[in-house]
């Protein structure tokens, strides 16, 4: 693709639309990936590079031309609604909270449904590396825990078991930290054998895990070790967690990992997320020596909604270099937060209505093709080479104009339906 | 409420500075 600062459009050749079944990372070896200081290596679950993460010897189970797209986007939907949800009910509660000060808010079920990037992390003393689907929108890390005592899903790594470990302890039902997990979860935990923290969470798309709240050493990598980390070891998790381990999550509660570790971090993390299912990115933790000097930075707001998530401010979107005409307070009205698991973008109706005006303009000379599931933008580019679309900027407070990359505008199923990758949310209230 | 997925935020490093309360993205960076 092809795009110069100044032009209006992005160039692409339609080959590059093609999934790639062989990976294309440089990095080849666990050894590797284990040894990079407070940097993890992220790959796309489905794509051809999860087979990284596998043991020499072992067979890749799932390839990413068995991924079907209409279930990928029907879960991400999910997700969404799961999050809207979410938010809604926390926004109900702190009505109700604020008329009846002595009732705690009961927050059942749903947090978040699939996500889809996959970092290895080490857990126990010897440490035991196993993948976990890294996620910014939950706060829970957990794993799958042997004994299993009711159910464990078949996972990639062999399951963890505490047993081996001389690290791990459970942690008491009476604590502050059992009972504040219920603000992690979305469910109250309770006591078990021993007095030992019970916790739950259940996903949006009914996926759960449940289990033992317990205090484990956490390698980040080889040598960059955290000591008494709090997460879940499930021993009845079921669902669509594919064959990742567990989940590693990056929210804002203080039982997230960003929180758990950060004194050692002060709060800092960055990624790079894989631009292709057979591409690698990377998650590191603490502040980087030098920021590049394009960075951009634009403030993160708290919002009672939804505390856990990093809410920011979008303003407005331009396309082929045109601010698009929508009241700012069109964005300001609903709020936007940014998730590493929600996959394609969500917009308050009447600005996605504006954006998908301004992009089928642009790409008029181009066939429309059927929807699919979610988008409903979408174009044959059946017999062309090379296709020309608008550049697409996001606009927040602050100045920040971020030109999203031309690898994120577009979702495809075939080049029959080469569809926009943004969608609309039910109405601007959303 | 709106939300910036992750097809949107591949190819750019995103930045969480949790203290400082901001958010950077550095365009291009994940070549």
């Amino acid at each position: 693709a092809h795009g110069a600062a100044g032009q209006v459009n992005h160039l692409i050749e339609t080959s590059s639309f093609l999934p790639a079944t062989t990976c294309s990372s440089s990095i080849s070896t666990i050894k590797d990936l284990e040894n990079k200081q407070s940097s993890l290596n992220i790959v796309h679950r489905h794509g051809a590079c999860s087979s990284l993460f596998l043991d020499e010897g072992q067979e890749k189970t799932k390839t990413s031309t068995e991924f079907d797209p209409e279930e990928f986007l029907k879960h991400d939907q999910m997700r969404v609604e799961a999050l809207h949800f979410k938010l809604t009910k926390r926004s109900a509660n702190t009505q109700e909270q604020s008329a009846k000060a002595t009732v705690l808010p009961v927050q059942i079920g749903a947090s978040l449904g699939t996500a889809n990037y996959i970092v290895r992390v080490g857990f126990g003393t010897p440490a035991k590396y196993m993948s976990l689907i890294f996620d910014t929108g939950s706060d829970l890390t957990w794993i799958q825990c042997k004994p299993c005592s009711k159910f464990c899903y078949d996972q990639q790594d062999a399951i963890f078991n505490p047993s081996e470990s001389t690290s791990y302890s459970t942690i008491n039902c009476t604590t502050r930290i059992c009972f504040e997990s219920q603000y992690a979860t979305g469910i109250s935990p309770s006591c078990g054998d021993s007095a030992s923290c019970v916790y739950g969470i259940q996903y949006g798309d009914q996926s759960f895990s449940l289990g033992y709240l317990v205090n484990e050493t956490l390698s980040i990598t080889s040598t960059d070790v955290v000591n008494k980390f709090t997460f879940g070891c499930g021993q009845n998790n079921q669902g669509l967690f594919g064959k990742a381990a567990g989940l590693l999550g990056l929210g804002r509660h203080r039982l997230s990992i960003v929180s758990q570790t950060l004194k050692k971090y002060g709060g800092r993390f960055s990624y790079c997320l894989p631009s292709t299912s057979s591409s690698n990115g990377r998650l590191t933790f603490g502040a980087q020596k030098r920021l590049p000097s394009s960075v951009k930075f634009t403030p993160m707001v708290k919002d009672s909604r939804g505390p856990s998530y990093y809410f920011l401010n979008l303003v407005g979107i331009s396309v082929g270099g045109k601010k698009l005409a929508i009241s700012a307070s069109v964005f300001a009205s609903s709020g936007t937060i940014i998730d590493s698991g929600t996959v394609i973008s969500r917009l308050p109706r009447t600005a996605y209505t504006s954006l998908q005006s301004a992009f089928k303009q642009f790409m008029s000379s181009y066939r429309s093709a059927k929807p699919l599931s979610i988008l409903d933008t979408c174009f044959n580019l059946t017999g062309y080479k090379e296709v020309r679309i608008p550049k697409i900027a996001l606009l927040f407070k602050g100045g920040v104009t971020l030109d999203v990359d031309p690898s994120g505008l577009l979702f495809i199923r075939s080049i029959e339906q080469v569809c926009l990758a943004f969608a609309a949310n039910q109405d601007d209230k959303d | 409420v709106g939300i910036i997925g992750n097809t949107q935020q591949q190819r750019m490093e995103v930045i969480y500075d949790v203290a400082k309360s901001k958010l950077g993205f550095v365009p291009g960076s994940c070549a």
